[in-house]
């Protein structure tokens, strides 16, 4: 069965796409089947695999809405073992449509876990990328997911947000998914250089202990140019010091977690 | 009467609130009285100015909801000049408070707009930090705002929301704003040294033309460090390559768009 992982923070700018779009790369290269759900309508994790969003008949969208099931909106990427459920602009949409319907509570929450059920059994990992925000699209991720893993920039702002962050996951442990684990914190855009990089650091491993990942992120030039080539950074550089960083967080992740 | 400026921007982490921020600094500086509203949940701009919103008894969030006057919400920063209606968490129920409401078609919208009405003859600038999305909250600053502005990011994705940007705009400017006018777009977290940057920085040019600012704002550690302070940077580090760029693109703005 698939382990689901959301890639959530609310705080934007952090690295959440370019984390799942990275280790699902690298997870597909050392031989997991891994699908990807594009759940931000600005479609980014979609573009950074090399999909032309303009010429998809379907999205995710349909599938949260109930007009697909999730099977005919995936599709194939130019990574061996990658499949993707891809974003158009459609998907900004979906909140708007949930709601208009007459559903009882925590129904609208799991329009993704129910989409999801039926394909969960054909991958090693499925990964899903999330808005920077924690409306119905973030809450529909967190409810289908198995555990989240939060990117966070080493910068000022970007600590304010946690704890919000923290109190939207208890409150989707309680209510709605009591299974949801917390996969780990990694610490993203990482340049020691800087003192606010390295106090940032510190207080999200005093405050995350063995939760927060070993492998760190440093900030680096290729995996802001790997989308503009739509690769993955495994196949764009993975030699690069951000293409080593991905490498060891999958695989610390895949230990961690158990994907095969 | 105060021009009201929205700084918008689905894309997360461009450098709205950084922008938001150092212009409200550097125009108060110059003797504008300005008024700035933090219109998103994660209270960056509040925080930014010093301000410790577990200390607030009220936000912008009552002045939308119609529980206070936005008169009653504004509180003053450690800058001379410059008031802030500041956001907490509670601004994040906005959209489910609103949506409960039996009103007309633009009412939603229009709360910020009419918020805003009493106090806007107070201020010679107004300026509006949106959260990264294109929901309700940036649609009530679109709505509100005599132009709005445009940072964005020298980065690939960065690119890939604008079109969407600029629809929303459109949208608005149709059918509930038809005084929006595009106030300039921004060049942020500029590294001259990286082709990727140069690439996009033309890309924009030459879409965008005599519209995007001559100012451009250069990646400088000081801008992330100011916030840490609750300072500005025009009172944090104003001889910094951030705080002069900001300081450039007060001036041309404050020409361009006629602030006293
Ligand atoms: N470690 C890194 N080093 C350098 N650039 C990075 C790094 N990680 C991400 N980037 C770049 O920084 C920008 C923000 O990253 P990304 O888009 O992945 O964040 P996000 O959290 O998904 O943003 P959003 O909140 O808009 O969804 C992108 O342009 C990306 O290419
Ligand atoms: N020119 C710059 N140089 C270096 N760091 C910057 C610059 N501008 C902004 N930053 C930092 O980058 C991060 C993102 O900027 P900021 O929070 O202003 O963006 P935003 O668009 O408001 O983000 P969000 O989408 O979450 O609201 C912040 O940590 C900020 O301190
Ligand atoms: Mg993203
Ligand atoms: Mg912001």
């Amino acid at each position: 069965m698939g382990r689901v992982t959301a890639v959530v923070n609310q705080k934007g700018g952090v690295g959440k796409t370019t984390t799942a779009v990275s280790l699902a790369g690298f997870l597909a290269a050392r031989g997991v089947p891994v699908l990807l759900l594009d759940a931000d309508p600005q479609g980014n994790a979609s573009s950074g695999l090399g999909i032309d969003r303009r010429a998809l008949s379907a999205c995710l969208y349909d599938a949260l809405a109930g007009n697909l099931s999730l099977r005919e909106v995936i599709v194939p990427t130019k990574v061996d073992g990658l499949h993707l459920a891809p974003a158009t602009l459609n998907l900004a949409g979906v909140e708007v449509e949930l709601a208009t319907r007459q559903e009882g509570p925590g129904w609208r929450e799991r329009r993704l876990s129910e989409a999801l059920a039926p394909v969960r059994g054909d991958y090693g990992a499925i990964l899903i990328d999330a808005p920077p925000s924690l409306g119905l699209l973030t809450l529909n991720a967190l409810v289908a997911a198995d555990g989240v893993l939060i990117p966070v920039q080493t910068e000022y702002y970007a600590l304010e947000g946690l704890s919000q962050l923290l109190n939207t996951v208890q409150f989707v442990q309680r209510r709605l998914n009591p299974r949801l684990d917390l996969d780990g914190v990694v610490l993203t855009m990482y340049d020691p250089r800087t003192n606010l990089a390295r106090q940032v650091a510190a207080e999200v491993r005093g405050f995350f202990g063995a939760r927060a990942c070993t492998a760190v992120i440093p900030r680096n030039i290729r995996l802001s140019e790997a989308p503009s080539f739509g690769e993955p950074v495994h196949q764009f550089a993975p030699d690069s010091a951000g293409g080593r960083a991905y490498g060891e967080l999958a695989a610390e992740l895949a230990e961690r977690l158990g994907l095969e």
